[in-house]
């Protein structure tokens, strides 16, 4: 038996918003630490990998490892049934073939539940290595979904350029060019709005803006973004979802033909 | 001219 329940279908709404624009499928590999998804979108360029952790959800049973393929279209479907107050549950049988998602008001006046045919994944799971990253950026997650969407304008491709003064990003085509450059905050009246550097290493990588502008989806999730970059190795972009989880997207970076 | 990498290519297979 499967049981996991969060006291907000927002947060849940939010998740999906955040992968399923990247993501047609994927399975939800269930245990009793929590709930993970790891899926490659189409083209294998990027990797989402979300974890939610079993001691945020309001209730959460699993006595048997389950692995539940899902339709993140019909996902959505269902979850737009959802009053954002509602208390969502989402249950299923050892061995089932379908899940069920139960929707609760506030007032428990009304009850709904929907049942969604899981689907058998072929899916490959990748071992992502622990890697020292030499630049670390953390800023507020609204400037760098501006930035992406702002860039993606002049180019279909976006320059990320970290050095210890500060993170610039670039981005040149027909048009033009635009820069942005974001330098280290000293002081902010609130923790969301500052901007980090930690800095081992200048780096400059090249990703595809598409990709970028997908991730930011997840804004929505968390105040502050984390970019994690190394030469020649993916991009992570990581969205702390609070006292539940994280969702990280790694993008393959660019490279000179 | 710049080309797209696969992320299969960075990460090994479990």
């Amino acid at each position: 038996m499967f049981e996991a329940r969060l006291i907000s279908a927002t947060i849940l709404k939010k998740i999906l918003d955040a992968i399923k624009d990247l993501l047609n499928e994927g399975t939800f590999d269930c245990s009793d630490s929590g709930i993970q998804l790891q899926a490659m979108d189409n083209s294998h360029v990027s990797l989402v990998s979300l974890t939610l952790r079993s001691d945020g959800f309001d209730k959460f049973r699993c006595d048997r490892n389950i692995s539940m393929g899902m339709n993140l279209g019909s996902m959505a479907k269902i979850l737009k049934c959802a009053n954002n107050d509602d208390t969502v549950t989402i249950k299923a049988q050892d061995n089932a073939d379908t899940v069920t998602f139960m929707f609760e008001s506030p007032n428990h006046e009304k009850v709904s539940d929907y049942e969604m045919k899981l689907m058998n994944l072929d899916q490959e799971h990748l071992g992502i290595p622990e890697t020292d990253y030499s630049c670390v950026v953390r800023m507020p997650s609204m400037e760098f979904a501006r930035i992406c969407r702002d860039l993606a304008q002049f180019s279909e491709s976006m320059l990320i350029c970290c050095t210890k003064e500060g993170v610039k990003f670039s981005a040149s085509g027909d048009v033009g060019s635009a820069n942005v450059k974001l330098a280290q905050t000293s002081s902010v009246d609130k923790e969301e709005e500052a901007v980090s550097i930690e800095m081992q290493e200048p780096v400059t990588l090249t990703f595809a803006c598409r990709y970028l502008n997908a991730f930011t989806k997840a804004s929505p999730l968390s105040g502050q973004v984390q970019l994690s970059m190394s030469a020649d190795v993916p991009l992570v972009v990581e969205y702390r979802i609070q006292d539940l989880g994280h969702i990280r997207y790694y993008l393959a970076p660019k490279i000179e033909d | 001219k710049t080309k797209q990498q696969n992320i299969m290519s960075f990460f090994t297979k479990k």
